[in-house]
């Protein structure tokens, strides 16, 4: 464990909390893509299925449980609970187009062809493009509420943290894995745009465009 | 293959 990936987990959980207490006590889940959502709870699931099969720490099986148990209750309060006020109509981002390709690839290139391993990999190349509906819809409606901006932040600066910890473990253990460092790579660069507009804060004012 | 280490990512 170092700095990196510490940092870039506690980014990733306060992400999911940030969105998750946003719907809770607004009550409503205007301007947040469902299917993101759902695509993020597929991720969880195909990666974490290790939960039933090894242990490697408290610190590892406890985020992992909290990121599912997260990603179904947000999933649930878009589709159930407040599905009165989902935005299905800007929410309209075709997810086949990522789950086919990605499904494709991650049989053609993976560690190892084993059940686990291929859906480890599928859940690796699908959290690279599982933002993309989110932003999608923020472009369509032309605007972001300033505690979503907060939640893509704290997403999108988790796996660029991850980053770091992937060149920290290659130069202190040799360590590294080209499938999760190059769609780790894709997944911060499809938030650069996004980085950019919030960092230069003068967007707040006005609607957020892309 | 090499054998995979477990992934001890999140």
């Amino acid at each position: 464990m170092n700095v990196f990936r510490l940092t870039g987990d506690l980014s990733h959980l306060a992400a999911i909390i940030i969105l998750l207490l946003k719907i809770w006590k607004s009550r409503s889940c205007a301007g947040i893509s469902g299917k993101s959502q759902i695509l993020f709870a597929i991720v969880f699931t195909t990666r974490y299925l290790d939960l039933l099969t090894s242990f490697i720490s408290l610190y590892n099986t406890c985020m992992k449980v909290i990121y599912i148990g997260c990603a179904y209750a947000t999933v649930y309060l878009i589709y159930a609970k407040f599905r009165a006020t989902y935005d299905g109509n800007h929410d309209s981002f075709r997810v086949e187009f990522l789950v086919v390709p990605v499904g494709g690839l991650s049989v053609l290139i993976n560690h190892d062809f084993s059940p686990l391993e291929i859906l480890w990999t599928f859940s690796i190349y699908l959290e690279s493009v599982a933002i993309l509906p989110q932003l999608f819809m923020i472009s369509k409606t032309g605007e972001a509420e300033t505690i979503t901006t907060h939640y893509l932040f704290c997403l999108g600066l988790y796996r660029a943290l991850y980053l770091f910890n992937w060149i920290w473990r290659f130069y202190f253990e040799g360590f590294f894995d080209m499938i999760a460092i190059v769609a780790g790579v894709v997944q911060t660069v499809l938030y650069c745009d996004f980085f950019y507009l919030y960092v230069t804060k003068g967007w707040f004012s006005r609607p957020y465009r892309l | 293959d090499i054998e995979r280490a477990q992934h001890d990512e999140l």
